[in-house]
């Protein structure tokens, strides 16, 4: 595996925020929890009326799950396993000498 | 060999320096290799500079791909900008023209270091790999590491955050080494282009600030004929405007220096996707990216030549 295989089971969350309540409500989530920021950069970027991408580590899915179910902020899974995609997206160097 | 060389997969920091030494030893005429200097663990930082070589010095664009390490496409751009710029040169009229009148300086990976890095250890590096000796966490965020409003709004000082701006300007030496060669060849830079991902995104000056530059009209056309180029080849739409009020803001970055050093038009690209793959864009749509992102940056150029 690539990376030591280290981002098994990790998912990136696609959050939508639609006011300021539930963007404070997740800038208290995330403060909690370490994730990994990929849009925007940076929880004080996080703004009302966006999305916000994060790589989420495999031992933390559930704990951020059911908070923002909690908080009833809408999420959907953009990454299901980064490890598969990450396989994907330059294939195994086995499969780069078959090209 | 440069037939081989397969443009639509990505490639590790030494395949690429590899590509720059073969790209530089078969176009003499249309290429030149430079060192700007080291980065922190010491690799070379490698410019080509691509144009028809006449006397006096032409108008200059520089682009740099891969400030943020795990932005894959972005080397992937610039590799694909030299190879077209160079199989088309004599066949593609506008190409001719611009490598006849413009001097292109390409930096394929601007952070070296966290390139590698990215590649080999944390597939989702973003920051250089400087140390810090108060604290564990390693690298700055180059593109807040610029003497332009340094340090401000939009950037931490925190070692450990992902936005950290570095403990004082250019104190990262792949900046330091840029800024100065930009400084050096300040008469001629008509442009600055950096390439980044993901947003779908082209914008100009200024970041840290809603003021808008004094050439607003006339980079705010050319950004214009420059998403509509993009648009021209897959449909993707491209949102464009000055970068605090398209995306955010942020102070310290390649752009605002750019332009504040005298460097007329500046751009960011930040380029596919807007979230479905993130920075694992699949090597299946660096094709498409590249192509579309080629018409960009020839619009641009191209209106470098025009009077606006």
């Amino acid at each position: 595996y690539q990376y030591n295989n280290r981002y098994a089971g990790d998912q990136v969350f696609r959050i939508t925020l639609t006011n300021d309540t539930e963007v404070q409500a997740l800038k208290k989530i995330l403060g909690l929890i370490k994730v990994d920021f990929w849009q925007p950069i940076s929880a004080s970027l996080i703004h009302s009326n966006s999305t916000v991408d994060v790589h989420v580590k495999r031992n933390d899915i559930q704990h951020l799950h059911a908070r923002l179910k909690l908080e009833r902020i809408k999420f959907r899974m953009l990454i299901f396993d980064l490890q598969k995609e990450i396989e994907k997206q330059t294939g195994y160097p086995s499969s780069r000498k078959r090209r | 060999s440069e037939s081989q060389y397969d443009y639509e997969v990505y490639h590790s920091l030494e395949e690429i320096q590899n590509w720059m030494f073969e790209m530089n030893r078969s176009h003499p005429e249309l290429v030149t290799m430079l060192s700007l200097g080291k980065s922190y663990e010491g690799r070379q930082l490698y410019v080509l500079q691509l144009g028809k070589r006449n006397l006096p010095p032409k108008k200059s664009v520089w682009i740099d791909c891969g400030i943020h390490a795990r932005e894959w496409i972005g080397p992937a751009f610039c590799q694909w900008f030299v190879k077209e710029a160079l199989s088309s040169y004599k066949y593609d009229s506008v190409m001719t023209q611009l490598l006849n009148h413009l001097d292109f300086f390409i930096m394929p990976v601007f952070n070296v270091d966290g390139y590698r890095f990215s590649w080999n250890t944390d597939r989702f590096w973003r920051k250089t790999r400087s140390k810090n000796h108060k604290f564990h966490c390693r690298g700055v965020d180059a593109n807040r590491n610029w003497k332009v409003k340094w340090g401000n709004v939009g950037a931490s000082s925190h070692p450990c955050d992902d936005t950290y701006c570095g403990p004082f300007p250019e104190s990262e030496p792949e900046v330091k080494a840029v800024a100065k060669f930009l400084r050096k060849h300040k008469k001629h830079m008509k442009a600055y282009i950096s390439i980044h991902a993901y947003a779908q995104m082209l914008l100009y000056p200024y970041s840290y600030k809603y003021e808008p530059i004094p050439n607003f009209n006339c980079v705010e056309s050319a950004a214009q004929s420059a998403v509509t180029a993009l648009y021209s080849a897959y449909g993707v739409r491209y949102r464009y405007g000055p970068a605090a009020t398209t995306l955010y803001v942020s102070s310290g970055s390649s752009i605002d220096w750019a332009y504040r050093n005298g460097i007329p038009y500046a751009f960011a690209f930040e380029l596919r996707d807007t979230g479905h793959f993130g920075f694992l864009l699949p090597e299946s749509l660096i094709k498409p990216t590249c192509t579309e992102t080629l018409k960009a940056v020839k619009a641009i150029a191209l209106g470098l030549l025009k009077k606006c």
